[in-house]
């Protein structure tokens, strides 16, 4: 419990190799899993589906570590100090909350302890603080146009409920004030009462 | 404006037009494509109704008629990179799927990189100026993703010098192909080629469906619409049952496999090349989960802005729900994973490019990256896209259920990418394939490159941990 933290979670370059040490490992358990079934059927395609699972686990950690890598190396590219600090952030913050999510597979294959995991996920709690600022620009800059957005809730003006009672004035069932429906089922049965 | 919005954007520590620039790739793109998406927006000829308060068959039409008008508008305004074309296909639409998303984004393509020169000729261009609409039909109601497993014959006669292409099956009848039921008169039908009585495997044809004038189906030609679906609601998917049909010869795509007029077959230089569209594909729908993901963000994380609700403190006024930790905790880890999954799919998008450019060169090394990859990180992001844009949705409370908050109609048109181009689980069991052998040559201590080539240092980066 008192050994030092093997990485800096902060650390981007770190953080990129976790990943990468996490998707070696699952495809390294896979393959031994593989051949486990291999031993004991002797039949390729029946070992394979009997380590399906396994092995969907390995690519998606393959396929993680390769989003956590070209996510870091866009990070190198970036010369505005303001937008730097902020991908950053996100950066952190993506790679975080991820292991987090998949401690079970870091705690496996000892890329993280106990306490380093409890580590992440409090620091994951102080970027959500760190993120809370730049969130609405954060979503401005991806530069959607209301017209695209097509959404009463995400319009650029937040002018939201004005336009949500509008749209629903819209609907085909507000043409008329009383709908025929009313007249040729509910009305006969009223007058029966 | 609503003051809590303006609060938020002066607030915030970084320009946000400086941050657009960077996704773009550039200032000038930038300009660019607003400029494009202005063309679009302001075009009078292009604006219509709300979607939502229309039936099936209204938002067919709405969309075929707009379509039709877009492809006029592209000419007119001599869009002509790619790019630019989806942009501004992206602004008609409004980021709706229509009649002709597989006209152009497969048929064209498919012409374009699996078609000989001659081909492409006689082709390209009536497709181009629409009077050949055309749609990519593979998938049959009986089997999708294992594509080896389709049953539709395309069947030499080298006395004639013609295919002949059956359905043999009720499970054989092509079934989901966009824009097949009602809008398209040609189809790419993926079917398995016989030459005297032996199979050499699925290849492509160029097959003419709907007479040319009339638009009546050809004889021997069963087609129409598969009905409603979850989403979609102005696409025509449809199915396509064939009895007999014949077509010369110059119909099969042959830039890479050839069948010659005697009936001698010359195999193409990699069996993965027929699948060449469905990888192109399944690059830009990593792009695409992050266009709907962010798009979601954007909404939530908007409204979260302006939404106040119950108290943080006792007596105080109610905060943004966006000062909650838990509402926090819901949006922002999807925000960094919309930015995330940005920069991959430019990567693959790239990626693409560049691996088709050394395939033209008749470099195919690159090959099964492309493919491994490619099948991984669509199912990898289309999952997460589509989980978090319902995420998304009910981070949003009760409104988020309303259409007009645009999250639903944002779910069902983005969740079918995780079964089509190949159900997301056997993608991955594709992208395990080939990390298992790139693992097996490592262990025998050939050197990898490309993304596996952390499988080579296995040995030396796994130690056993002191537990």
């Amino acid at each position: 419990a008192n050994r030092p933290p093997v990485i800096d979670i902060d650390d981007v370059s770190r953080l990129v190799e976790a990943y990468k040490l996490r998707a070696a490992s699952l495809v390294e358990g896979a393959a031994h899993n593989y051949h486990v079934e291999l031993g004991r059927r002797n039949s390729k395609e029946e070992a394979w589906n009997n380590t399906a699972i396994d092995l969907v686990r390995a690519s998606e950690a393959h396929c993680h570590y390769v989003v956590v890598k070209l996510f870091a190396a866009k990070l190198t590219e970036i010369t505005d100090i303001s937008v730097h600090d902020v991908l950053c952030t996100l950066f952190q913050l993506y790679a975080l909350y991820g292991i987090s999510k998949n401690s079970g597979d870091f705690l496996h294959a000892g890329i993280f302890n106990d306490q380093e995991i409890s580590q992440v996920q409090q620091r994951v709690k102080e970027l959500l603080t760190a993120v809370r600022p730049n969130a609405v620009a954060l979503v401005d800059a991806f530069d959607y146009p209301d017209a695209i957005l097509s959404s009463v809730l995400g319009r650029y003006d937040g002018n939201v409920y004005e336009h949500m009672f509008e749209w629903a004035k819209r609907s085909p069932l507000n043409k008329t004030e009383v709908h025929e429906s009313f007249y040729k089922y509910l009305k006969p049965l009223q007058s029966k009462l | 404006m609503n003051p809590d919005l303006r609060r938020e954007r002066e607030s915030a520590t970084f320009l946000t037009e400086s941050l657009t620039h960077l996704l773009d790739g550039g200032p000038e793109k930038t300009r660019r494509r607003r400029e494009i998406e202005s063309l679009a927006l302001n075009d009078p000829d292009l604006q219509h109704e709300d979607p939502n308060f229309m039936t099936y068959s209204e938002r067919y039409d709405a969309a075929v008629k707009k379509s039709s008008l877009m492809v006029k508008k592209i000419q007119e305004n001599a869009i002509s990179n790619p790019e630019e074309i989806i942009f501004f296909k992206r602004y008609v639409h409004r980021g709706w799927p229509e009649p002709l998303d597989l006209h152009l984004g497969m048929f064209l393509p498919t012409i374009l990189n699996q078609a000989t020169p001659e081909q492409q000729d006689r082709f390209f261009m009536p497709a181009w100026n629409l009077q050949i609409i055309g749609t990519y039909a593979q998938t049959e109601m009986g089997h999708g993703t294992f594509i080896r497993g389709l049953e539709t014959t395309a069947t030499y006669d080298p006395s004639t010098q013609e295919f002949v292409l059956n359905s043999p099956t009720v499970t054989s009848i092509k079934w989901w192909p966009g824009g097949l039921g009602k809008t398209s008169n040609h189809a790419i039908v993926l079917a398995q080629l016989y030459i005297q009585g032996q199979c050499k495997g699925l290849h492509a044809f160029i097959v003419p469906i709907r007479k040319m004038g009339t638009h009546e189906p050809l004889p021997g030609v069963i087609v129409g619409d598969i009905g409603p679906k979850f989403g979609y609601d102005q696409v025509d998917n449809g199915f396509l049952k064939l009895e007999n049909i014949r077509i010369p010869r110059e119909n099969m795509l042959m830039r890479y496999a050839k069948v010659m007029p005697d009936g001698t077959y010359l195999k193409p230089p990699s069996d993965k090349l027929t699948y060449g569209t469905m990888v192109f594909i399944r690059c830009m729908i990593v792009g695409e989960s992050a266009r709907v993901l962010s798009q979601a963000c954007t909404i939530a994380v908007r409204y979260s802005a302006v939404r106040h609700q119950s108290e943080l403190k006792p007596g105080a006024p109610e905060p943004q729900i966006l000062d909650y930790q838990t509402q926090q905790y819901k949006l922002f880890p999807l925000l960094a994973t919309a930015y995330a999954f940005r920069f991959v799919g430019n990567f693959m998008r790239d990626m693409y490019q560049r691996i088709t450019a050394d395939i033209n060169d008749g470099d195919y090394s690159q090959l099964p990256e492309l493919h491994s990859l490619s099948a991984g990180l669509k199912a990898f992001t289309s999952w997460v896209a589509t989980a978090g844009i319902e995420e998304c949705r009910m981070a949003c409370g009760g409104h988020g259920y309303s259409r007009s908050s645009g999250l639903p109609d944002i779910y069902v048109t983005f969740t079918p990418s995780c079964t089509y181009e190949g159900e997301n689980t056997v993608m991955m069991l594709q992208t395990a394939r080939y990390l298992f052998k790139s693992y097996s040559q490592a262990k025998s201590g050939q050197r990898l490159s490309g993304t596996v080539s952390y499988l080579s240092d296995l040995h030396s980066h796994i130690q056993p941990q002191q537990v």
